[in-house]
């Protein structure tokens, strides 16, 4: 479903200053994989997350999802692909900041089209409840808490039922017994509904909810390896 | 050095609805103390840091630090406490977006006063070495990792050579080794210069660091131990 070739991203910083975010990153993934993305920090995790979500474009070689090669999209195609294929849990929530919870889930579905407000509605606290936050559906970020804003980002990216959940630290700040609702939630989806999963983390206890570990050093993946013990 | 006394603190959702965030909480805190601060995500630990910094007023109870209570200061006058005794850590990191790292750094000397240009970005740029980012002085945020961004805002918070350091999860985006380069350089501190520390965290490897551990739970605590293995 992800067929990675030579990938490179270098960030212009200054005329002089390079910095080589990734280099020639060969990954595939297949349908239904559920993997873990670790690395020290600055090795390219996110940057990877975001060319897998179509937030950013390669500078050297090819990301192709279901097909569609990031390089022969437009920026509105892109923009389509994200909403219907992908749910994403950014490393920082980026939930927008004067809407309330229950808005902050809503929104993918409102791009999507073909729903109704009273459905969005009842859709997004479903996806509400499933988190822990139904209680929590009006409170706007700034009137939760780091590890409720985290669910937040979680809720939304699942919404609209995507086919890959690209997850960024998505438990840095949830405790444990948060973290492992969390991490079942993932592993339901992925072994009932068959959900392609990645998820970013530094935790090895996360790791092992996963399948597949990939390591990223320096903006090269160092391992590639499956988790037997699961 | 930290007098706490019967504090509570209520949100006002709306008319009806209030967030009770903490409720009755005694805490007294010896200089050079160096604490963890645990609990369930939403049981009010931010909140509690939040008053700690003179960033939010009890609704109920006292907060003395070093003689001044927190209710008998004026806005300006907290601003003062905070930017002369106190280095905080934010859970969201709070890093300013069009400012690189070492000017973000920087402005807690600013505000100072008392030093020159020269002096501050010498100064800053030794807390961004500390913390392993002397390379990254002239990033925005946006061109940070997640976790280069939160050693930016640690970076920041030493920078003053405060008497105490609130840190909200200061770690909860770092690999492990450079989580243990963080939590080394907290000990070191609090060791050999005796800065009084209370970190906010989830990971009992990162509380196994501290002296002593607070736990919280629907906002009040529950426990109140000291940590014998160190
Ligand atoms: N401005 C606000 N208005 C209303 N409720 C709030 C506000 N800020 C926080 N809360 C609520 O107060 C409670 C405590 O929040 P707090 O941020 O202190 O939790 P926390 O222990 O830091 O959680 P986490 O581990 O998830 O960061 C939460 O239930 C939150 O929803
Ligand atoms: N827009 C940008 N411009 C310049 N450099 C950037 C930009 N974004 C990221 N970088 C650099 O690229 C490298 C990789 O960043 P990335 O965010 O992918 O790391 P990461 O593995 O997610 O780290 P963390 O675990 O700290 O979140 C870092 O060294 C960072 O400084
Ligand atoms: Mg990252
Ligand atoms: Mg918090």
């Amino acid at each position: 479903i992800i067929e990675i070739k030579n990938l490179s991203k270098v960030y212009d910083v200054t005329e002089e200053i390079k910095v080589h975010a990734l280099r020639d990153v060969d990954v595939d993934v297949y349908k239904s994989e559920f993997i873990s993305i670790m690395g020290p920090s600055g090795s390219g995790k996110s940057t990877f997350m975001n060319v897998l979500g179509f937030l950013d474009t390669p500078t050297i070689g090819t990301y192709i999802l279901d097909g569609f090669a990031s390089r022969d999209l437009s920026d509105d195609q892109k923009a389509e692909i994200r909403n219907l294929k992908i749910g994403f849990v950014f490393q920082g929530f980026n939930l927008l900041a004067r809407t309330t919870a229950l808005e902050n889930v809503e929104i993918p579905l409102f791009y999507r089209g073909g729903y109704n407000m009273k459905h969005a509605q009842q859709k997004a606290m479903e996806m509400l409840d499933l988190v822990g936050l139904a209680d929590r559906a009006h409170h706007t970020p700034a009137e939760l808490s780091g590890g409720q804003q985290q669910r937040v980002a979680i809720a939304r990216a699942l919404v609209n039922d995507p086919a890959i959940i690209l997850a960024d630290e998505p438990t840095g700040n949830l405790d444990t017994k948060t973290t492992n609702d969390i991490l079942n939630l993932f592993s339901d989806l992925n072994n009932n509904i068959g959900i392609t999963i990645l998820i970013v983390t530094h935790e090895p206890d996360v790791a092992d909810f996963t399948k597949r570990k990939i390591i990223f050093r320096d903006g090269r993946v160092v391992e590639d390896s499956s988790i037997k013990k699961r």
